[in-house]
């Protein structure tokens, strides 16, 4: 094994919530109405940035650097 | 590394030096200004390869399941955190999961398949070096065989420089994902993907011989996590044929999350 390299194995989170099921935007949207700059500003904390983007009707998915 | 929104579900997973559990607070603070509240976590990875360069709050396991829960709500009261072992300590799987008492809703047939590989085949992982342009993730996606894993997937793919390889695949409201780290002597890529025991059990089966297939790994170490427990006798079915041999199977109950099994595989012969 090399002394140091990139650590290549991931760490990874999955959280769920729950709302207002009577609220449609809960349902259809939710998490999805975070603008990009709040979640630029959770992934500074993180210390990773958005690469490249992608979404279809049902959810959001963003390749990240690192 | 990769981020998915869903309305009501966030998965974030990073490599390197990255802080990931960092992120909880800042995310829980924004959901709670939706009007949403938190009523499930789980977090979970593999070994690290270079524990000793983890910053905090990812200096061990422990650490990170005393920062996990001083950052979650007391809604959150049904916790349990495991390391599952494998026969080469290097493979061993951590799991947190945590849940409030009204449940977190996990979709009863949906389960998660994350598959960790190293030691990759040095020939394959030299084609996660960029070489071309702007359309290089394209091509690497289309030549090393990684966009007909699923071939009705959106893929949405990024090259890094001079190495690695990153995609998001989304197929209707199901996401996979793929990692890359091509360096010889710490080659790593990782395999992600959700499916459900009600989609052809073939399929499971062919989805995962094609991603290892990609990259030909010496050791694979592949973690499913289901309320149903048939799924992971599928993986054994993909493995097999590829010249992987199952070294070590463990299994684990988490109430709010499902059953855990976590299995490695060495190659017999490379």
């Amino acid at each position: 094994m090399a002394v140091s390299g990139f650590e290549g194995f991931e760490k990874r989170l999955e959280l769920h919530f729950f709302g207002d099921d009577n609220d449609p935007t809960v349902t259809t949207m939710g998490l999805r109405l975070l603008d990009f700059e709040s979640l630029e500003n959770v992934l500074r904390v993180v210390q990773c940035t958005v690469v490249s983007a992608v979404g279809n009707h049902f959810f959001d998915a963003y390749v990240l650097s690192e | 590394s990769s981020l998915f929104v869903y309305p009501t579900k966030i998965i974030i997973k990073t490599c390197g030096t990255t802080q990931l559990l960092k992120s909880i607070r800042p995310l829980i603070h924004l959901a709670k200004n939706l009007g949403l509240t938190i009523c499930g976590c789980r977090y979970t990875r593999g070994t690290f390869i270079f524990p000793k360069s983890q910053p905090f709050p990812h200096i061990n396991f422990k650490q990170e399941v005393i920062y996990i829960e001083e950052n979650l709500p007391n809604n959150l009261c049904f916790r349990k955190a495991s390391v599952m072992p494998s026969k080469n300590p290097s493979y061993s799987w951590h799991v947190f999961s945590s849940a409030s008492d009204n449940g977190v809703h996990f979709s009863d047939g949906e389960f998660t398949v994350e598959v960790c590989m190293t030691e990759l085949d040095q020939v394959l992982a030299r084609k996660f070096f960029k070489t071309g342009g702007d359309s290089a993730a394209k091509e690497m996606t289309d030549l090393t065989g990684i966009g007909n894993i699923n071939p009705r997937a959106l893929i949405c793919d990024f090259v890094f420089d001079p190495c690695g390889y990153s995609m998001n695949g989304v197929d209707g409201d199901r996401y996979s994902t793929i990692h890359v780290t091509p360096e010889d002597g710490f080659s790593y890529a990782s395999f992600e993907y959700v499916g459900s025991v009600y989609d052809d059990q073939d399929d499971i089966v062919e989805t995962l011989k094609k991603a290892v297939q990609v990259f030909k790994p010496a050791t694979v170490s592949v973690s499913t996590t289901s309320h149903r427990r048939e799924v992971w006798t599928r993986v054994a079915h993909a493995m097999e044929p590829l010249g992987l041999k199952c070294r070590s199977f463990a299994m684990d109950e988490f109430s709010t999350a499902g059953t855990v099994v976590f299995q490695t595989f060495t190659a017999a012969r490379r």
